[in-house]
């Protein structure tokens, strides 16, 4: 399970910041590194699945394509840097 | 080769010339096109969000009574794309701009409210694309506020109008109503609004990437069902495709044909699943879905190897489709079938199952399936609309 | 040093599309 409840997050960090019809992978990227760097201890931990529930309601509330952030986010070998 | 369109209008409305991938956009101040008589204002976007270009999206026409531009165009069919950019222009309220757009005797948007729709998609813009049949020599495209809202106005960014060859007619018959046997004639009374166009299987296509008609194709991803990808399959590097006579090279780009979606290599698997797109689409309406296919893998050259029915709204489209065997039994040869499907009325969209599944009754070499790209068209109703209802946020 | 936070590939794989059967 998942220490953190993920489903009353505010969402509007991403959803404002990425949108279709072709989502920029700068713009959301940087919108969901906003929204997800607090929890990141937690993500990275796979033994819970804070990670694919968190995934479930971004995909959610701003109706994105299945694998954008998978897709479009790259960076160091370390994954995403936090601020 | 390419299509060479006779007409090429890339209207910047309320703005300056300008440029974009493969389209040059003219200013539409001072134009011949303008209604004479008419009023309107030119404004600029109050705010600019950063994955919009300046042109066209930038400014904007903005129309407080009926307004048509009349522009002259060739006999024959022509694509008219709007493009929307739905955020407050002349201090007025993105949400008050509720208006209906008409081309010729054809009414594309009915009620229409960019600001709700994009709330809905979480889209930034729009681009609204319709085929329409021109008669004489000028194309009339009429904005018209909505009456019954106090302080309504339209609006419009951009308007393109591009000569298309009549590459979606059905005049011959042999387009049928899934489920049903009778044909369904598509001709030069009928109008089109595009509402998919997808590369399965492949990446975006960016409007100068396509064979000459502008048209924008993107990823099918978003639209699949479930976790149930399949495999995205490409042409190997050594396969050229190569057109069958009698279909023109620029009904879809290369990339549309050389890259595809199959199930997978387990059969086991594949028997128990449907490789399945959802598309949310108007109520009310007919559609006509064209299903491009052409057999990328260089083992499958032959019939009765890759087996499949289709299925559209829980119906069967097609059973035993064999692309090979369309093809020739040859592989690398593009092909693509039309079917005509029905929404009923009821909410105001409704989701089109797209569905393949292996067909075991021909004890095909694989069981598989495979699709190439997607293009799904509403037609105009009785009365001449093709506008839907707003989706709702 | 204070730890420097990522979001790994790790976390970022939950959002990726599942490999093919």
């Amino acid at each position: 399970g998942c220490s953190e409840n993920f489903e009353f997050k505010n969402y509007t960090i991403i959803t404002s910041q990425c949108k279709g019809p072709h989502y920029p992978a700068d713009r959301c990227c940087a919108a969901f590194k906003e929204f997800a760097c607090p929890y990141a201890e937690l993500l990275n931990d796979l033994t819970n699945d804070c990670a694919s529930t968190m995934f479930s309601y971004i995909n959610l509330y701003g109706k994105y394509p299945p694998g954008l952030f998978a897709s479009e986010c790259r960076e160091g070998k370390q994954g995403l840097a936090c601020p | 080769a390419n299509y060479v369109p006779a007409d090429e209008y890339f209207l910047n409305c309320g703005g300056p010339n300008g440029e974009t991938p493969g389209q040059k956009w003219t200013s539409d101040i001072a134009s011949s096109f303008l209604q004479k008589s008419g009023s309107s204002t030119a404004a600029k976007a109050s705010t600019q969000d950063p994955s919009v270009s300046e042109v066209p999206y930038m400014t904007a026409r903005v129309f407080s009574s009926v307004f048509t531009y009349s522009i002259p165009v060739g006999p024959g069919r022509k694509f008219v794309r709007l493009y929307f950019y739905p955020v407050s222009y002349d201090n007025r309220n993105a949400s008050n701009a509720v208006f209906t757009v008409t081309a010729q005797s054809y009414t594309l948007l009915k009620n229409f409210s960019a600001f709700q729709t994009t709330q809905a998609l979480n889209y930034v813009s729009l681009v609204k694309e319709y085929s329409v049949y021109v008669e004489g020599d000028k194309l009339d495209i009429t904005f018209k506020p909505e009456s019954k809202i106090s302080n309504s106005y339209a609006f419009v960014n951009g308007i393109e109008v591009v000569s298309m060859p009549d590459i979606y007619s059905t005049t011959d018959g042999t387009t049928k109503i899934v489920g049903q046997d009778s044909p369904f004639i598509i001709d030069n009374t009928t109008a089109l609004e595009n509402v998919y166009r997808l590369n399965v299987g492949g990446n975006d296509i960016s409007p100068d990437k396509d064979t000459g008609m502008f048209r924008s194709w993107y990823d099918d991803t978003n639209y699949i069902y479930g976790a149930a990808f399949g495999v995205p399959e490409t042409a190997d590097p050594n396969l050229t495709i190569t057109y069958p006579d009698g279909m023109p090279s620029y009904v879809a780009p290369l990339d549309v044909y050389s890259t595809a979606r199959s199930m997978g290599p387990n059969a086991r698997i594949n028997l128990n699943y449907n490789l399945t797109w959802i598309l949310s689409i108007d109520s009310g309406f007919s559609y006509l879905v064209r299903l491009h296919f052409c057999e990328v893998a260089s083992n499958i050259t032959d019939i009765n190897q890759r087996v499949f029915d289709i299925f559209l709204n829980n119906q069967t489209a097609q059973e035993g489709a064999d692309v090979a065997g369309w093809a020739n039994r040859h592989n690398g040869v593009p092909v693509y079938k039309d079917y005509v499907v029905f929404a009923p009325t009821g909410d105001p969209q409704q989701d089109m199952w797209l569905a393949l599944h292996p067909n075991t009754a021909s004890k095909s070499q694989f069981y598989d399936a495979i699709l190439n790209g997607v293009e799904v068209f509403k037609v105009n109703d009785t009365t001449g609309n093709l506008g839907g209802l707003n989706p709702t946020p | 040093r204070r730890m420097r936070y990522y979001i790994s590939y790790g976390a970022l794989s939950a959002n990726r599309i599942p490999c093919p059967p």
